[in-house]
């Protein structure tokens, strides 16, 4: 079999939804993602590492919801989730709820490596992530301004509704 | 979210996912993402990374339920991708996409919004990206 990699970077996106610039980017961002996996197949390394280095790529990406780029919560925070899945043996990581590691896939990684779990989440999660040593940043490194104008437009949107319909359950509000 | 799939050299397939959620989610909400077998799935024969309303993902073991299609009833990752992220999923009243690929080397993309971010590249081959629905990029379904 010829070693391969695909990718991507979310659902949903509709013609008219990006400008110029944003589908440049991420057309760019992709194609580095892909360029980045080949290489490490390239060089006979597994399909682990491929992916993991081109999640990176498009963690680090402001363009895709993930790492830098990542949608805000109701509060205004970035939470974010991962998780990787081997093949041969089945091994597997996951984090959830993680605000301060750079890169969540290296630390789902580091989870299914490097502790007898699948899952960590939270303050939990993170204080593994400083145990193993892995990159920290502050909250504002995942920030944009267009996932911050997106959570203010709903946040608009649900005060709006709320004033119309106020008996109705929180959670069919919140999933439409 | 953003996933990659790759089978490398020796045939061992890794399926991988990250996300930043949902936009106004609350209450420590989490999504198939980080769930194994149902955003991130991967066996002998088959991974997967999915990308979408992740309550119904959830819900449908969508990425276990893919390969359990592929090792059981024999289909092509077309056919698993397509039988239930377009039809499974979208009968729950999700939506959304994945990324399957098989130990034979064969892969899909089947997505059933407007489009989806995504690409292929083999070890000696040229890139291909796509985003919308209506650029087609072999394995879409």
């Amino acid at each position: 079999v010829t070693p391969q990699l695909i990718i991507h970077g979310g659902a949903g996106v509709a013609p008219g939804d990006l400008s110029a610039e944003e589908e440049r980017g991420a057309r760019a961002a992709l194609q580095e993602a892909l360029l980045r996996g080949q290489a490490i197949l390239k060089a006979g390394k597994s399909a682990q590492e491929a992916v993991v280095a081109a999640i990176v790529v498009l963690e680090d990406s402001p363009y895709f919801n993930a790492g830098r780029g990542a949608v805000f919560t109701h509060e205004g925070r970035n939470e974010l989730d991962a998780s990787l899945m081997l093949g041969n043996g089945q091994r597997a990581g996951a984090v959830a709820g993680v605000r301060r590691v750079k890169n969540p896939i290296t630390l789902a990684q580091a989870v299914m490596e490097q502790s007898p779990h699948v899952m960590l989440t939270g303050q939990g999660a993170e204080t593994f992530a400083k145990e193993k040593g892995l990159p920290l940043v502050e909250p504002d490194w995942f920030r944009t301004e267009k996932r911050w104008q997106q959570l203010q437009r709903r946040l608009a949107e649900e005060a709006g509704k709320q004033a119309a319909r106020s008996d109705e359950a929180e959670y069919r509000r919140y999933v439409g | 979210t953003v996933g990659a799939v790759a089978i490398d050299a020796q045939g061992h397939l890794a399926a991988g996912t990250s996300t930043g959620g949902m936009t106004n989610k609350r209450w420590n909400r989490v999504g198939d993402s980080p769930v194994i077998g149902a955003g991130t799935w991967a066996d002998s024969r088959c991974a997967v990374s999915g990308t979408g309303w992740g309550e119904f993902y959830i819900r449908s073991a969508a990425a276990h339920n893919i390969c359990a299609r592929v090792a059981h009833r024999g289909e092509s990752a077309a056919q698993a991708g397509g039988k239930v992220i377009n039809e499974e999923i979208v009968a729950l009243g999700g939506d959304g996409g994945a990324l399957v690929m098989t130990a034979d080397g064969g892969y899909a993309f089947p997505f059933n919004t407007p489009g989806m971010y995504r690409g292929w590249v083999s070890v000696d081959g040229t890139p291909q990206v796509a985003i919308y629905a209506s650029e087609t990029l072999q394995g879409d379904v």
